[in-house]
Formats: structure tokens, sequence, C-alpha cells
């Protein structure tokens, strides 16, 4: 076995099945209870212990996603790669990803049986979300290629030490005597030096307890019997009161205590009907009374399958912003013109040997004799065939062909000059990125080796210009550009053939021989940029 | 010039290495240029890293990319690295 490094610094971990990407062809309370038992593998091996927990805050955040998802690990569709986990950490540190595409199998099937254990996998993902990394142990849990699963599985001995040595062997008491009213009592009861006897009630203990009573009946709960003081034990029903009984879960655990008295799945139920009107045709809504107000309305529910999830906001482009201001000369200017000296950049590229700085809806053009006088002015001025009412370019970047591509939003403009090529704008999806981008931040033609490269948030992409696609093995992470960061604003090569990242009122020169920043603390843009005056355009706060 | 090498040892092979952790990807813009100037010293390296995916896999260490190797590497697996570079780049064994 392999131990990572990081570890859990607590011991009772939470877990949760993602609010918003659950898996789209598995009942999600049966994965939820596969998912129950993988953890529960570990759990029986250390001294872990997993509650699962109604929020995206969990320690352990399962989720199911197709290709692309938001990191930098995209899936490949069914086979290969089947899921991935982050080691311990905060963030997504302990999260555990599978590949929606797969053929999940909820139940052991034969061998020669298409599809993937999710229990398997599960149980091996859940071990990276402990700190195991792969072992080179067949038939180790945490041996990299699938196995399969034996009908009556037990951890594995490599495994068994691996985790052992991180958090420890599971300690014979189980964690429910830590409850004060079911605490087991060590000694039994002693009798009396009193003539009288005394009777004294036999303590609970737990059925699957070594010390268990020959006549206790297995099914006895030792679960408290106060909902407001142990909620974890009364969860709340999926979608009270709007389903009255349980058809489509025949095997849903019945011993499980709602926290309302009258609830219990196998019961039938007797909810408040409508009362139903009379007239004909019906002129208004039936009344529902005793049922609450919000109805039909449905609140937002992450354990409701059946609830719409509200989507995603879409990319809204900066409101613009049309009022004008009065200076103290008199002059009118627009007050969404970024002041040339202080402001930073929405992308910077050198266009026919000038360069153009975008902002807003606003650009500069920076030519051999500096900047041009009356600048900035519009993008629109200058390429008119760009959107009316463009409120900004995300990245800008002249292609070796000499066209100039404009990405807004999820869209690429290509221009031929000052007009827009014929078939454009395209979604960026065209050139291979992913359907979820809503943006890109910057876009460059790298000197170093001529290749194009899009930046977005965490991750870049190379970009083939032949095949006119993103290669196949991005995106990657930005820490590949040492010293840039994430989230950057632009990057473009100047005619020094270095590379320039820019990030806030700030820029890097980037050392392309050692893939770092040549100084990391950032310098102020406008002064190098816009020439402006190094008193006006920089802070006397460092950069950093 | 074009890579020779059997086109650098087949770009999946490579992808595969480098992304379970064989090959080192810590400057993969900059080994993309070097590589077609020093095709020598990255063989050695391919050959190292197809045979220790070799020996973590279980299978004859070969050092070539034969059918076993294949087999391997089209099967159904974990997308985590199997050996783990930290920020570092260190690597950790028990």
């Amino acid at each position: 076995f392999v131990v990572q490094g990081e570890k859990w610094k607590h011991t009772n971990l939470t877990w949760s099945l993602s609010s918003l990407r659950r898996p789209s062809q598995l009942d999600p309370y049966h994965t939820r209870s596969v998912l129950a038992r993988a953890l529960d593998v570990w759990e029986q091996a250390s001294r872990l212990t997993f509650t699962e927990v109604n929020s995206d805050d969990a320690d352990i955040v399962v989720s199911f996603a197709k290709r692309y998802h938001d990191d930098a690990y995209p899936f490949d569709g069914r086979g290969s790669i089947l899921a991935h986990a982050f080691f311990p950490g905060s963030g997504r540190g302990g999260d555990a990803h599978f590949d929606d595409d797969e053929l999940w199998l909820l139940q052991p099937k034969n061998d020669d049986e298409e599809g993937t254990s999710l229990f398997a996998v599960a149980a091996h993902e859940f071990g990276h979300s402990l700190g195991l990394s792969h072992s080179s142990v067949k038939g180790a849990l945490m041996f990299p290629w699938y196995q399969g699963i034996q009908p009556n599985f037990v951890l594995p001995e490599d495994d068994r030490n691996g985790i052992q040595q991180m958090y420890g062997p599971k300690e014979n008491k189980r964690t429910w005597a830590k409850i004060p009213s079911y605490r087991p009592v060590e000694t039994p009861p002693t009798t009396t030096t009193t003539t009288t006897t005394t009777t004294t009630r036999r303590p609970y203990i737990h059925h699957r307890h070594p010390n268990r009573h020959p006549n206790q009946h297995p099914g006895y709960t030792p679960y408290p019997r106060d909902p407001s003081k142990y909620p974890a034990y009364y969860p709340e029903r999926p979608n009270y009161p709007h389903r009255p009984s349980y058809p489509e879960y025949p095997n849903y655990p019945d011993r499980r205590r709602y926290n309302t008295t009258e609830e219990h799945p196998r019961r039938t139920h007797h909810y408040p009907r409508p009362t139903e009107t009379t007239t004909h045709p019906p002129t208004r809504r039936p009344h529902y009374p005793n049922v609450r107000p919000e109805y039909p309305y449905r609140p937002y529910n992450p354990t409701d399958r059946n609830h719409d999830y509200p989507k995603k906001k879409p990319y809204l482009y900066p409101e613009k912003t049309t009022t004008a201001k009065t200076t103290h000369i008199g002059v009118v200017t627009p007050s969404d013109k970024p002041d040339t000296c202080d402001t930073s950049y929405d992308a910077v590229a050198l266009i026919r040997g000038e360069l153009f700085i975008f902002k807003n809806r606003y650009h500069w053009r920076i030519g051999a004799n500096g900047r041009y006088p009356g600048y900035p002015i519009e993008i629109t001025r200058m390429w008119p065939s760009l959107p009316k009412g463009l409120t900004h370019v995300d990245a800008v970047y002249e292609r070796p062909d000499k066209k100039i591509a404009f990405f807004v939003g999820k869209e690429l403009y290509l221009c031929d000059s000052q007009h827009l090529v014929r078939g454009y704008p395209k979604p960026l999806t065209n050139l291979g990125l992913p359907e979820s981008l809503e943006k890109l931040d910057a876009a460059m033609v790298w000197g170093y080796n001529g290749k194009t490269y899009f930046y977005s948030g965490t991750m870049y992409w190379k970009y083939d210009e032949d095949e006119g696609r993103v290669e196949l093995d991005y995106p990657r992470d930005m820490s590949m550009w040492k010293g840039v960061g994430y989230n950057i604003d632009s990057v473009f090569q100047w005619k020094d053939g270095k590379t320039y990242f820019f990030k806030g009122k700030g820029f890097w020169k980037f050392n392309d021989l050692q893939m770092r920043v040549e100084h990391e603390r950032q310098l102020p843009s406008a002064p190098m940029w816009m020439r402006c005056p190094a008193e006006r355009a920089g802070r006397r706060a460092p950069y950093r | 010039s074009r890579p020779t090498r059997s086109a650098l040892h087949d770009k999946s092979v490579r992808s595969y290495l480098e992304n379970f952790g064989y090959l080192r990807k810590d400057r993969p813009e900059v080994a993309n240029l070097l590589m077609e100037n020093a095709t020598q010293y990255y063989e050695d390296d391919f050959r190292i890293a197809v045979k220790t995916l070799q020996e973590f896999g279980g299978i004859p260490v070969t050092g070539e990319v034969d059918e076993a190797t294949q087999r391997l590497m089209v099967q159904k697996r974990c997308g985590r690295p199997d050996v783990e570079t930290g920020l570092e780049g260190k690597r950790r064994k028990r």
C-alpha cells in the first residue's frame, strides 16, 4: 500500500451524494445505499466513522459527471477511466467523481455480464478520499485496474494495513455506545446486602455486540427515541407530504424512523384530500386545506429526484451603463469609459504588429509611436461586424493565418481584417472546448512553439490550428505556468518574443524556458503598456 | 523535422504513461519541443516508464509495448495516477 501523505484530522467524517450531479441512470436511493456499504468497508477496518448528511459541504461529496466536469481530469466515455477521487483536504478534497457514461451495476452480476460494480469502484475511490494511493498488489482494493467484486467481499490485508497505519485499527466498542442512555453497563448488577431482593432491568446491548444476550431481539434498535435531540437518526421523509406511499421503493429501509409520529413508510397514509368543487365545469382550483401554503410550488429539495433542479444561470454580459457624467471642466464623457492609467484589461493582443488593449466595450491601440490619440474608442468602431451592443470581449488573438479571433462568452467571432468571416460566430464547442465552459480568459499563440493556447479559470488547452480543435490530452492545470495563478485576465506575446500574463492592474513577464514568471511580484501595467507616469498608475503597495 | 521512433512511441501510449504518472509531465510544452532534438534521451525515459507500468500492473517486464501491455492499457481503471507526484515532485513510498 502507499500512503499519499494527506489524512483527515478528524475521524467522524461526513459524506453526501451531490445534489446537482446525481447519476442519470441510477436510482439515487439505491446509489446512496451502495455508497454507504462501500464506506462501511473502510469503517469496519479503521477508527473512521461515516455519517451521511444532506449537504454539499460534506467531507466526501460523491458526484456523477460526464466528460469535462470542472476539474483537470475529464472522463472519457464508457470504458477505460471509471472514476477518480481527491485526497483529503478542504474544498474538493476527499470528493469522489464517477463517470456517468459508465454502465454502473448496483447489484453484483456474473463476470461475463457487461457493466461495472459501483460498489467495487466506490470502495476503491473512497480509499483515495481517505488518503491511500494506488497499490501494485494484485487483488488489493487499491490496485488501479478494475478487478470486479467477490460476493462476500472483505477488505484485503494490504488495504487494511494501509488504512490502519493512517487512522488506527477499529476500537472494540462501537460508537453507538457513546450515546448516554444506551451505554452498555460494564459491570453486571450486583446483589444487595439487604434482605430485600431488587430486580434490575437488563441493560440494552446491541444485537451485533459480542456480549448480546441470546434472548435479545435482533431487530431491536439502539436508536434514541427523541427525534429533536438526535435528528441524524430521524431523517426527514423525502418529499413529504406529497408522496403518501412508496410503491417505487419496495425495499425502502423500513427500520428507518421519521421525524413525524404518524409517518411510517410501510403504512397506508391518509393525507388531507382536497375538497372537491361541485360546480361544472369547475370555476376555480380546489381548495387544499391543511396543506402547506406554497403548494404546488415545492421548494428546492435536493433529496427529491423528481424536482426540477435550478438550472445554472446563463452567462450574462455586464449591464451596459448609459448614464453620462459632467466633469469639472464641463466635458461630458460616458461613465463606462475606462481610465487609461488605472484599469485592468479584458484582453491584450498583438495584431499586425500593433498592440491592442481591450477593456469593456473600448480598446486602445498602441503603435510604433506610442498610444494613438483619441483612444480608447469603441471596439465596434474598428470592427463594425461585431455585435451591436457589445459590452466586452473575453480574449483576442491574431491567428497564424492573420485572421483575428474574438472570444465573447460562449462564442467565437473570427474577423478577416475588419470583416466577420462567413459562418461566424461559432460556439466554443466547435473548437472542442467543453459545453460547460462559459467563457475563455485569454488566448495566445505562444512564441516558444508557435502553438495556440486557450486559458479559462484553472485550466488551459492547447489548440491545433490545423485540426481546428483542442488537443486530446487537455485541459491541464494552470499550475504548469508557474507564478501566474488561476483566472488570468489576458496573455500575449510581445515583440521581444516574451510572454506577458495580465491579471488585475498588473502583469508578469514569463520565462518560457524555465516555465515560471521572471518576477513573483507583479509590475503595474499602465506605466509599461500605456506609458502613464508611474506616480499616477503605480500603487505603493506591492503587486502580488 | 518530424518526430521519428514510431511516432515517438505512439502518442496515445505516451499520453497514457503521462496521465498515470509514469512519465514526467512537468513541462510538457517544453518537452514537446525538446523531444524532437533529444529522441534518445526520451527513448530511455519511455522504456523505464513502460517497465514501471508493467511492474505495477503485474505483467512481464519487457520495456516494450507488447500485447500484454496493450491489453493492460485498455482495461477499465481508476483515473488517478499510479505514481503520485507531489508539488515538490517527490515520489512517496511506504
